[in-house]
């Protein structure tokens, strides 16, 4: 022992101590000292204990009022800090408690914890003090939603769907907040927390998954809200560890003639149609998911100096570059396409969804 | 399917059995690609094991494997990273084969929905597989026809459970057509109104014990709203395998 007051015996070393035990976090006071009347060393040996998980079961039974007032005097006894001793609660407290709700207990088979003998609480208005419930002491404990009947039910079963306060309060009012989850800008939509900012939208319009980076200049967002260099964007291979850097990085333009249209260094180009084939097309459409090439043409530059044109051209190694990407086997070039053409392209879808012909017997046979 | 009928062989060539080990069928699957099947999460709870697996198309007859079906190992099991095996929500997965599928009269993939374009409520689609029918299982794939229920009528019959938008409800009040236990991950495909091509708007995955006589409609996964996650989960396997 630390103090010297005490003996060897490891016993009452301690002073008071704040209460932490959640349970009894809403007393009238905010010390206890240990052991307690239920024979606990430690608030963590007090929360863990069969006590503490027996009394917030059976106030929801709605025995006693003051139920969990009495378990929180047995659980964390209150300390006086001038005398650093605990207080008790009153015998009448205890008897009350243990009339009203030991036969509950019984029901179900179950015996009134052991430790709690009302013969060894005093009297109340004896020579010591003891503890009673006083107004505005709450009757539910911080782990339970008062119903507005006065029952207690666990905080766990608000808003679960399901009514477990007797006028069916706890499922009234059931917000995000209620539900300890986040409510989605300008939707009614609950997630979790835990959600926000992980790269998958689960509220509408994506609201949760907005001003979750903070990139640099020269950096761009992945979808998971890292941040990858610009120059590495739609380059054939991955840099976000989602890859989303290389999503989208292809497109064929639905306004302007299917106008093949590739992101390099998170800029749009056209492609050059000087060294086009036929292979590059069906990876398009493979890559688009569209299906497979029904066109393919070459469609004059227009409009602006030929100059300020931005090409890309199919890479002189494009073959070696299998299974990757299109946008692996285009390089970026600062020079003018020589016919000035780009490549417009349609992909059809191929024979998805397509049930074999009906046999004319079966779908057409006369009455 | 409770309340179904035996499919016409071949009618369904998207339609594939996903088998495991000695249990043989095990979930139904809907073949999407050469080399690409989706299912849901929940048949791989406890065995998300590629080479557990392997994948039957082409088939009617679970017994009688004929002539014109084919099999594939399993190369990948992608399962959604949301998916919540309490309140089965985001109930879908993305299954590479080992190898393309040879594309037959008998196996065919289907056509995946646009991005949220989902059913028109009260429209009917049909629903697949080899799952309970209330007394027995079946030999011979069995097809019924559903009636897409709205977001918010489909919530009056699960109040315990929230449907949430990645779920789509089909069938009838009183059950008489519903998927069943062994139905799971297979297709709800619906004809486009020009017709001739089918869409796969749903794979089977939860709703009341069907063959119980609490009813209501099934609870399927919603595709549409996972189009733009399986194009990308097919993408990078495909051109970005590292």
């Amino acid at each position: 022992c630390a103090s010297t007051s005490c003996d060897t015996r490891h016993h009452n070393c301690t002073g008071c101590e704040p209460i932490s035990l959640e349970l009894c976090m809403n007393l009238p006071y905010n010390h206890t000292r240990f052991p307690n009347f239920l024979g606990h060393v430690s608030q963590r040996e007090s929360s863990v204990s069969w006590e503490s998980s027996l009394f917030p079961a059976l106030v929801q039974t709605g025995c006693y009022q003051y139920l969990m007032f009495y378990a929180c005097t047995l659980l964390v006894p209150k300390c006086d800090p001038l005398s650093l001793s605990t207080v008790p609660p009153c015998r009448s407290l205890c008897r009350t408690a243990k009339e009203k709700c030991e036969s509950v207990l019984g029901i179900v088979g179950l015996q009134w914890p052991d430790d709690s003998d009302c013969a060894q609480f005093p009297e109340e208005g004896g020579d010591s003090t003891c503890l009673l419930p006083e107004a505005g002491v709450d009757e539910c404990s911080p782990s339970h939603f008062k119903c507005r009947s006065g029952r207690c039910v666990l905080a766990s079963k608000r808003c679960d769907g399901l009514a477990d306060c007797d006028d069916r309060s706890d499922e009234d009012h059931c917000g995000c907040t209620e539900r300890s989850l986040w409510e989605c800008p300008g939707s009614g939509v609950c997630i979790k927390t835990s959600m926000i900012c992980d790269g998958i939208p689960d509220c509408p319009l994506l609201a949760d998954e907005v001003n979750c980076s903070a990139c640099g200049d020269n950096e761009l967002a992945c979808n998971n809200h890292k941040c990858v260099h610009r120059t590495l964007w739609c380059d054939g291979k991955k840099h976000c560890t989602d890859a989303s850097d290389e999503w989208d990085c292809v497109s064929l333009t639905q306004s302007s003639g299917s106008i093949l249209t590739v992101q390099r260094t998170a800029d749009h180009y056209h492609v050059c149609a000087d060294e086009w084939n036929q292979q590059l097309s069906k990876l398009t459409c493979d890559q688009l998911g569209l299906g497979v090439p029904a066109s393919v043409s070459m469609v004059p530059e227009q409009g602006g100096p030929p100059g300020r044109r931005r090409w890309l051209h199919v890479h002189p190694e494009w073959e070696e570059r299998k299974g990757s990407a299109l946008q692996a086997r285009l390089e970026k070039r600062s020079h003018s396409c020589h016919s000035g053409k780009r490549v417009a392209l349609v992909c059809v879808r191929d024979k998805c969804g397509l049930r074999p012909a009906m046999d004319a017997r079966l779908s057409r046979q006369k009455r | 399917i409770l309340g179904g009928r035996v499919a016409r062989q071949g009618a369904w060539p998207w339609q594939c059995s996903l088998q495991s080990g000695q249990s043989g069928h095990v979930c139904g699957c809907v073949l999407i690609g050469t080399k690409w099947a989706l299912t849901v999460a929940h048949c791989f709870e406890g065995r998300e094991k590629a080479h557990l697996w392997k994948v039957l198309l082409g088939l009617h007859n679970l017994d009688h494997p004929g002539v014109h079906s084919q099999r594939r190992g399993v190369r990948a099991i992608t399962v959604h990273p949301r998916y919540n095996r309490a309140v089965v929500d985001y109930d879908i997965s993305v299954v590479e084969l080992d190898s393309e599928v040879e594309e037959t009269e008998w196996v065919r993939p289907v056509c995946l929905p646009g991005t949220n374009q989902i059913p028109t409520p009260d429209s009917y689609c049909y629903i697949t597989g080899w799952g309970h029918m209330g007394n027995r299982m079946p030999f011979k794939l069995q097809e019924g026809q559903v009636r897409i229920i709205s977001m918010s009528q489909c919530q009056s019959y699960f109040d315990m459970k929230t449907i949430t938008a990645r779920m789509l409800c089909a069938g009838y009040e009183a059950g008489t057509v519903d998927s069943c236990m062994g139905d799971s991950g297979g297709p709800l495909v619906c004809e486009e109104l020009s017709g001739g091509r089918w869409t796969l708007f749903g794979l089977t995955s939860w709703g009341s014990v069907c063959f119980s006589k609490v009813l209501g409609p099934g609870v399927y996964s919603n595709v549409s709203h996972f189009t733009p996650w399986i194009h990308q989960q097919i993408f990078m396997r495909t051109y970005l395998p590292d």
